[in-house]
């Protein structure tokens, strides 16, 4: 009787999160005041990277001031094809080095990868439909495109993660307190052939198995299958820093050594979790996924962000 | 118009925009 | 809750690991430091020049970027009144107002040190549409990348003339 209770809260709450999801807009999202760092794409690509880094970001819009238009948005996805594109042209190093943001859709048709759609959403549209992009075009980010009223130009207003949705969800709706159901029973989470490496398999194999499984992150496990670290595309930023020229060949425990020391460490949960202390830690921590390990630290799956709010957006 | 210092010949300039109810320090990095 | 942090992730104890692991380069890659300086903010710029001086360097930077500008009154010889015609290279069909206007603004903070305001003073249309002179309160989606991509280039034209 109990856990038909909890089963029959947890799918009240889930529907009354999706109707606050409905009734809000991005732009109730955004704080009263918030900077948006916005780069001119004739800046070098490296110099890109120094701003990121300097501004503690990891993406940021792109603006063309020779058509006076947003050009996308920068994202480690974009220094991973450069990473790429380096390897298989070691020779290039001149061209990488002088390379502009604006050269970085010649990379993704050199090494034959197709570009992110990032797609965009009117501020004031309901937060549900910018969720659903989101899924949609499996981005993590969504701009926030508005209109100048003289000019019709565009503006971007702002970048929206599934991050910040879902922090928001957890600051505002009272409902995650009934999230009470363990994630084992709801069918979210990513298990079975998961993609992983060992703490010595060479970092340009871990970059290309990121690519090739369209993740943002690759679990480290060691010989019995115990998660003991976790690769992730924001981590490239690191090593480029430090000159790919000299890093290709590091294996990723040597690569994860570029980490900054403020890195808050890979969280970790089992099937027994449930998804309101799951929010309550999207709510205090900057996490970004938490990997499902049993009672031994085998790894299991992984719960990613997208899982969770695809399971607010459709499930129950 | 607010401006930075121009370091490694890369300059930024910001102004703060008000955007319907809020407001948004734009920030644009540029090459010198 | 079984939610935690997994110990091994973190950069302190995955150096040690490393190491106790001999691995050769260990000892020689560094974690990213990125000082995050915080940037240093400036009202607009600031110069140490004589008045007159500065207002001479930036009329000659606006005519080398080929802005125009209304002819200064005598009491207001401090206040330039700028248009600029912002051709962004493909051609619209649509009317919009392609000349953005611009106040420049000498103001002296305390002796012999000076500092050059930017202010962002709307659109006119070359093809003399008056353009709605909607308010300043009511307009309340503008773009400020014309405006800052602009005075980035009237600075560099500065910096690089200087």
């Amino acid at each position: 009787a109990n856990s038909e209770t909890i089963s029959i809260e947890q799918k009240l709450a889930v529907q009354s999160i999706r109707r606050f999801l409905e009734s809000k807009t991005s732009y109730d999202v955004l704080p009263v005041s918030y900077r948006l760092i916005v780069m001119d794409t004739s800046l070098l690509v490296k110099k890109s990277l120094n701003i990121l880094l300097q501004n503690n970001i990891v993406s940021a819009p792109l603006w063309d001031s020779h058509t006076s238009r947003f050009a996308g948005l920068l994202t480690s996805s974009d220094f991973i094809n450069v990473i790429q594109y380096y390897f298989s042209n070691p020779d290039k190093f001149e061209l990488v080095d002088k390379l502009q943001l604006d050269g970085l859709k010649d990379i993704e048709r050199a090494i034959g990868v197709r570009p992110l759609d990032q797609g965009s959403i009117h501020p004031f549209k309901p937060l549900y439909e910018a969720c659903c992009k989101m899924i949609e075009s499996r981005s993590r980010r969504i701009p926030l495109i508005d209109q100048d009223e003289e000019t019709h130009r565009e503006i971007v207003v702002s970048v929206l993660t599934q991050y910040r949705i879902l922090k928001f969800v957890a600051l505002n709706c009272r409902e995650t307190r009934y999230l009470k159901r363990p994630i084992g029973e709801l069918n979210i989470i990513t298990q079975g052939n998961l993609l992983s490496c060992r703490m010595h398999t060479p970092v340009i194999d871990v970059i290309q198995l990121l690519t090739q499984g369209g993740v943002s992150s690759v679990p480290i496990i060691d010989e019995h299958g115990r998660l003991v670290n976790v690769y992730e595309a924001v981590d490239v930023l690191g090593l480029i820093k430090g000159g790919i020229y000299n890093d290709l060949s590091l294996s990723v425990g040597e690569a994860l050594m570029r980490r900054s020391d403020d890195f808050e460490g890979v969280y970790t949960c089992t099937k027994n979790d449930k998804l309101v202390t799951i929010m309550d830690t999207i709510r205090k921590s900057r996490v970004h996924r938490f990997f499902v390990v049993d009672e031994e630290g085998l790894l299991i799956g992984v719960l990613t962000l997208s899982d969770i709010l695809k399971y607010i957006l459709f499930e129950e | 118009l607010a401006t930075s210092s121009i370091k490694h010949n890369t300059l930024c300039v910001a102004s703060i925009v008000r955007y319907k109810r809020k407001y948004v320090t734009q920030m644009l990095y540029a090459p010198l | 809750s079984t939610i935690a942090i997994l110990p091994s992730s973190l950069p302190q104890i995955h150096r040690a690991n490393m190491l106790a692991a001999g691995s050769a380069a260990a000892t020689k890659i560094s974690p990213l430091s990125i000082k995050k300086s915080k940037t240093k903010w400036h009202f607009g710029i600031r110069s140490r020049s004589y008045p007159l001086d500065v207002m001479g360097e930036i009329y000659i930077a606006l005519k080398n970027l080929g802005a125009e500008w209304a002819k200064p009154s005598e009491e207001d010889l401090w206040t330039i009144k700028v248009r600029w015609k912002y051709d962004m290279g493909q051609p619209t069909n649509e009317k919009i107002p392609d000349l953005m206007k611009m106040v420049i603004q000498l103001f002296q903070i305390e002796a012999n040190n000076y500092l050059v305001d930017f202010k962002f003073d709307g659109w006119e249309s070359s093809y003399g549409d008056a353009s709605p002179s909607s308010n300043e309160d009511e307009m309340s989606t503008f773009s400020a990348y014309p405006f800052l991509h602009l005075t980035t280039k009237l600075i560099m034209e500065l910096a690089v003339n200087s």
